[in-house]
C-alpha cells in the first residue's frame, strides 16, 4: 500500500467520523444530503459483496465493515433518530436520487471486467459513488449558510477522492498489469464534480467569509 | 486466481 492509498482511506474515514461527530454530539444532520448518504449506504453494500467470499488483510476487512457500518447508521440517525431526524433538511434535499440508480445499473449490465454477479455489483457501485455526491452538492447550494463541521465533510471527502486519483497514477507507473479502466474513469468524474465546489471553497476561506455557493 | 485480480481498494 503507498502512502496516497493510506491518505486517502485515512481521509475517507475521517469525513465519516467528521459526520458522526456531528450526528452524536451535535444531533444535527443540518446541511447534510439524507439522499446522499442513502446512495452511499447502497455503494457500500453492493461493492463490499466480496466480503463473503475474498480475503484480501484484516486491514481491508475492518476498513469494508466500518464503511459498511457507519453509512448504515448515519442514514438510520437521519430517518428514525427522535432528535437528528428533526434538523433534517427535507424541503430542500429534493434531488430524485433513485433515478441515478438505473443508468448506473444499465451501464454496469454493459461496462464490466467480467460479466459475473459480483463484478456488475462492483462496477455498479463505482457508477454510482461517481454521482453520490451530487445531492449533496445541490443541498449545499441551496442552504445559503454552511456550517464547519458540513464544509469539512466535503472537504475530507473531495481530498479523499483526489488521493485515490494519485495513488492509481502512483501504481500504475510501480505495478506491472496494474490497469483498471472502470475505476480510472468513474473516479475521475467523481473527483471533477467535487472540484467546481472546492473553487467557492478556498474563495470563501481565503477571504474569511462564510461560505455561499451561487444561486 | 491471481490476486491482482481481486478489488484489493475500497
Amino acid at each position: 500500500m503507498n502512502i496516497f492509498r493510506l491518505a486517502g482511506d485515512m481521509t475517507h474515514l475521517f469525513s465519516v467520523l467528521v459526520l458522526l461527530l456531528k450526528i452524536h454530539t451535535i444531533k444535527s444532520c443540518a446541511g447534510i444530503s439524507l439522499k446522499t448518504q442513502e446512495l452511499y449506504a447502497i455503494v457500500f453494500t453492493t461493492r463490499y459483496l466480496d466480503l463473503f467470499t475474498t480475503y484480501i488483510s484484516l486491514y481491508n476487512t475492518i476498513m469494508k465493515l466500518i464503511f459498511l457500518g457507519s453509512s448504515i447508521s448515519i442514514v438510520w440517525y437521519m430517518r428514525h433518530h427522535k432528535v437528528v431526524r428533526r434538523s433534517y433538511d427535507k424541503d430542500q434535499d429534493t434531488f430524485r436520487h433513485y433515478l441515478l440508480m438505473l443508468p448506473c445499473l444499465l451501464l454496469a449490465l454493459l461496462i464490466n471486467e467480467k460479466f459475473t454477479f459480483l463484478e456488475v455489483m462492483w462496477a455498479f457501485s463505482l457508477y454510482l459513488e461517481a454521482v453520490a455526491i451530487l445531492p449533496q452538492l445541490v443541498l449545499l447550494q441551496r442552504t445559503r449558510n454552511i456550517d464547519n463541521l458540513t464544509g469539512q465533510y466535503v472537504l475530507l471527502l473531495g481530498a479523499y477522492r483526489a488521493l485515490y486519483v494519485l495513488n492509481w497514477i502512483y501504481r500504475y507507473f510501480t505495478e506491472e498489469n496494474y490497469v483498471h479502466w472502470i475505476t480510472w474513469v468513474s473516479g475521475i468524474v467523481q473527483t471533477l464534480l467535487y472540484a467546481d465546489f472546492f473553487y467557492y471553497y478556498f474563495q470563501s476561506w481565503k477571504n474569511n467569509v462564510k461560505l455561499q455557493l451561487p444561486a | 486466481r491471481d490476486i491482482d485480480e481481486f478489488h484489493d481498494e475500497l
